[in-house]
């Protein structure tokens, strides 16, 4: 029954293209399968990428508000800012792969685009909603992910966002309320202009009974790769870079409340009070995050060298 | 497939051939055995009632053959070589690669003057060359050559029969290890609890400051 | 059994997995890093 996901009913589909459900309500799509496959996919493609951004397609069908990822395949482009760029080098390589998997027997049609933000965290800039938007015009249904590969190495999970954009002047009844992340100093500006004309996807994964029996058997080697690494050693540029950025907020922080108090008749006291806290709250919990994953790399590394160093013969 | 699954099934046809035979006809079973490409451990075959009655015998020699190949180096060889039978090129093999392992197991690291020095090798070249295609392929050791520093970092090495009185101390090891990881465990879980209790403390702390900011809000309007 | 004798034999021979003064002091750097990134995010929860 697990393996019922993987049947791609093509007349449904169809059905399902024609109807356009999601034409008459932006808030159509509310959720995101990803299967074990395209997830590994991804996330090893974005980690090759280092520290530049890298990017591909998903395939896969759709299961009433939700869009399901069967697999995934990379692009030969690198950095998705230059947009045009991408699709013009990419465009017959994707037109190939997608005829080549018809034949193969793979019905599932591309149904979004991935690409990574290495370090800088899971959201869509002003070029990513753009194309996003743009996408949904002419490729619908069609979802965007984006992956941080980086802080999927500090955080010992994932960090992966999946969404889509609204159209064209539309309003949002309310603020999307998604999960807090750090933003660095020199990209708050693209995500704050921008962050209202998308909403996020819930995010659920799905093996098959194949992936299950393979993912046992890789099991004991996965678990020793993860013993014998350590965050510390891989992310050191990470960290420094996110304390670094840490330093400029704060320096803007300050810079900010001197004006403040200087002209305290200008903002109504409330309001003020409500600024300087959120500007200050969230630097402390971006350094508090970051510290938690230095002391559980550090911990890590401690219990290791309790267990296997300090036995003598 | 590890050492000692693939040299299981050669000891129990040696122990079988041993049980099956007396005195001097053991000789030729014990050089087939120390000449044996796969077959690295032999305290089984010492341990079998036949071989054990060759103690004091005019056939001991064939015993002390075999806890050589348990137990020593190439170097015990050399120098009991007068009252030991003289070996084959096989079994010259077999008993530096046991050289070997007896080497990486005390220490990790082993320069190659020391291994030239132990296993009469003459040059740098034919060292490595041994190390490579007679240990690291016969799979009783894993590591890595490193020809700046000249020496060889070993990562595994598989075990020799345990030596007379060697079993005391490895469990006094393994205790030690037991000890050092439970002592471990619970002051981790010291630590959970004492994080949970903190943060008990601290959403206590918040919430009685919030009462109090809501009370003077009030008393304020 | 012999063969689990010289199995843990093996393995109690890899202890300690690492041993060595460049070791210890690359532990001793991490390990004071990130005292000081602690003591760094009490100062700004403070």
């Amino acid at each position: 029954a697990s393996d019922a996901i993987f049947y791609y009913d093509e007349a449904a589909q169809s059905k399902f293209q024609k109807e356009k459900p999601w034409a008459n309500d932006p808030h159509y799509f509310k959720r995101v399968k990803i299967s074990a496959l395209a997830l590994l996919k991804m996330v090893v493609h974005a980690r090759s990428g280092g520290t530049i951004e890298v990017m591909g397609l998903m395939q896969g069908k759709t299961d009433g508000d939700a869009i399901i990822v069967m697999d995934a395949f990379a692009l030969p482009v690198e950095g998705t800012e230059t947009r045009v760029n991408a699709q013009a080098d990419a465009y017959e390589y994707m037109v190939d792969y997608s005829q080549t998997n018809k034949q193969a027997g793979r019905l599932e049609n591309v149904v979004g685009w991935y690409h990574s933000h290495p370090g800088y965290g899971c959201w869509l800039s002003g070029i990513d909603v753009s194309t996003q938007m743009l996408n949904q015009q002419f490729q619908e249904p069609f979802l965007a992910v984006v992956i941080d590969p980086t802080r999927t190495v500090s955080a010992g999970k994932v960090e992966i966002g999946a969404f889509r954009t609204y159209p064209e002047g539309y309003k949002p009844p309310d603020d999307p309320v998604s999960e807090y992340q750090t933003i660095p100093l020199n990209k708050i500006e693209d995500f704050g202009v921008h962050c209202k004309q998308y909403y996020a996807l819930d995010i659920t994964y799905f093996k098959s009974s194949l992936d299950c029996h393979l993912l046992d058997l890789l099991w004991n080697k996965y678990w020793v790769n993860t013993l014998s690494s350590s965050p510390l050693l891989g992310n050191g540029d990470y960290v420094a870079g996110q304390i670094s950025d840490l330093a400029e907020k704060l320096e803007q922080a300050e810079n900010h409340l001197a004006h403040t108090r200087y002209g305290p008749s200008l903002m109504p006291s409330h309001q003020r009070k409500k600024e300087e806290e959120s500007q200050l709250a969230k630097i402390t919990r971006d350094s508090a995050k970051i510290t938690v994953e230095q002391v559980h790399g550090l911990m890590s590394q401690v219990i290791k060298d309790i267990l296997f160093n300090s036995v003598r013969q | 497939m590890d050492i000692e699954e693939r040299q299981a099934e050669i000891i129990d046809h040696f122990v079988k051939q041993a049980t099956a035979n007396k005195d001097a006809a053991l000789g030729s079973i014990i050089a087939e055995a120390t000449s044996h490409p796969s077959l690295f451990a032999f305290s089984e075959i010492l341990a079998v009632p036949n071989v054990a009655e060759l103690e004091g015998t005019e056939n001991t020699v064939i015993l002390d053959l075999l806890r050589l190949f348990a137990h020593g180096t190439w170097s015990d060889f050399k120098s009991n070589a007068g009252h030991l039978p003289h070996l084959v090129p096989d079994q010259v093999l077999k008993l530096k690669q046991l050289t070997v392992l007896t080497l990486a197991e005390t220490n990790k690291v082993l320069p190659y003057d020391l291994l030239m020095l132990e296993l009469d090798v003459a040059n740098v070249r034919e060292l490595e060359d041994f190390l490579i295609n007679e240990c690291m392929y016969a799979g009783i050791v894993r590591g890595k050559l490193d020809q700046l520093r000249r020496c060889f970092e070993v990562q595994f090495a598989a075990g020799r029969d345990l030596r007379p009185g060697q079993l005391g101390s490895m469990i006094q090891t393994l205790s030690n290890w037991l000890g050092t990881s439970d002592s471990l465990l619970v002051s981790i879980q010291e630590k959970i609890k004492w994080a949970d209790t903190m943060s008990e403390l601290d959403n206590k702390h918040r919430k009685d400051l919030e009462d109090r900011v809501e009370d003077v809000k009030k008393s304020l309007s | 059994e012999s063969s689990l004798l010289r199995q843990v034999s093996s393995l109690l021979r890899r202890l300690p997995a690492i041993e060595s003064e460049k070791f210890q002091d690359d532990f001793m750097m991490e390990y004071n890093d990130t005292l000081l990134i602690t003591y760094l995010a009490m100062f700004t929860n403070c």
